[in-house]
């Protein structure tokens, strides 16, 4: 399998993922395709997200979605918003508290959540791992193989591939 | 403008004592390439999918990974492909699965995404929709690699019977 993850000079995210599934796959069986919400998954208000591994544990868990979710509850956690609604200014109008530069969720946490929803695949004894970048920019990977064949690049003059 | 972008060419077990200086060098200049593609896009003010399309579709081509040419063999001796795609800006969406002969199965994800009123299409049907979209195809041996072929010797070879092969994943 192998996909890619982007945020652009737009403040724009993409994610896609493409595979050959597993070796002797029969009767139409498509669990190890890239479903969206499990294998690929983007929204500009947390994250993109593709993986790679066993497809059908990445379904059941909705690997993805999952990450997004928790990286966008995190961020509102972070600032004490989960229990509010959303903040308004003085004529009443919603702010756009997602996107205001105010609002950065760390690597470190965002690392945080997306190694949980790993570990939930784990549990379940599936195996694999992701390529994420979150809204603000970071590039981050979690996997729970003894290998992952990688890469990523920033802006600011990140560049490395792995495999260990 | 900041970018950022992060790519992938599967996981699984890989034992440093099974990798050669040579292949792993193989590998890495592959990543580094396609990395370098989605770079480009970027650093060129380019759009995420665009970078995302542009890595996917190197990836494709390179025999090493699973995905197009190089994709791992059914038990049937041939290649079913599957792919997705995503836009976060509006949460459209694209994917295709178990479709053979389409060069670029992320290509036509992304066709699906923007040309079709749905979100997946499957087998013939999404076959039929390439046809029409113009999408490239290539003969089923364009996909062959004897490294996947030994891959599902070997996995027929240790499995008494395809039950054996497919009861683990249900």
């Amino acid at each position: 399998t192998v996909g890619a993850v982007a945020l652009d000079t737009h403040g724009n995210l993409a994610a896609g993922t493409s595979t050959g599934g597993m070796t002797g796959k029969r009767w139409g069986r498509i669990g190890d395709a890239p479903v969206i919400g499990a294998g690929t998954y983007a929204d500009n208000d947390s994250c993109a997200v593709s993986g790679t591994g066993w497809g059908e544990y990445f379904i059941r868990v909705g690997v993805a979605h999952e990450i997004c979710t928790r990286l966008r509850y995190r961020l509102l956690a972070e600032r004490d918003l989960l229990q509010a609604t959303v903040p308004t200014d003085a004529d009443g109008v919603p702010v756009d508290y997602i996107h205001s530069a105010e609002f950065v969720l760390d690597a470190d946490k965002a690392q945080e959540e997306i190694d949980a929803v790993m570990g939930d695949v784990a549990r379940l004894g599936g195996d694999g791992g992701v390529i994420v970048v979150t809204r603000d920019g970071f590039p981050l990977f979690s996997f729970n193989t003894t290998g992952m064949y990688r890469g990523r690049a920033t802006s600011e003059g990140l560049d490395q591939v792995a495999i260990y | 403008g900041r970018w950022s972008i992060a790519i992938h060419g599967g996981a699984g077990t890989l034992d440093r004592a099974d990798m050669t200086p040579e292949r792993d060098a193989a590998y890495r200049a592959s990543l580094q390439a396609a990395l370098d593609a989605g770079k480009a896009v970027l650093a060129g003010g380019g759009s995420a999918l665009d970078a995302v399309e542009a890595v996917v579709t190197r990836l494709e081509d390179d025999e090493k990974f699973n995905a197009g040419r190089g994709a791992v063999f059914t038990w049937d001796g041939t290649h079913e492909l599957d792919a997705a795609i995503m836009d976060g800006r509006d949460r459209a969406a694209g994917a295709i699965a178990g479709v053979t002969g389409v060069r670029h199965p992320i290509m036509l994800a992304r066709k699906v995404m923007i040309d079709s009123p749905h979100v997946m299409l499957a087998g013939e049907g999404a076959e039929e929709f390439a046809h029409e979209q113009g999408v490239e195809f290539m003969p089923p041996e364009w996909f062959d690699t004897d490294a996947r072929r030994e891959a599902l010797e070997r996995m027929k070879a240790e499995k008494l019977s395809a039950l054996d092969v497919d009861i683990k994943f249900g």
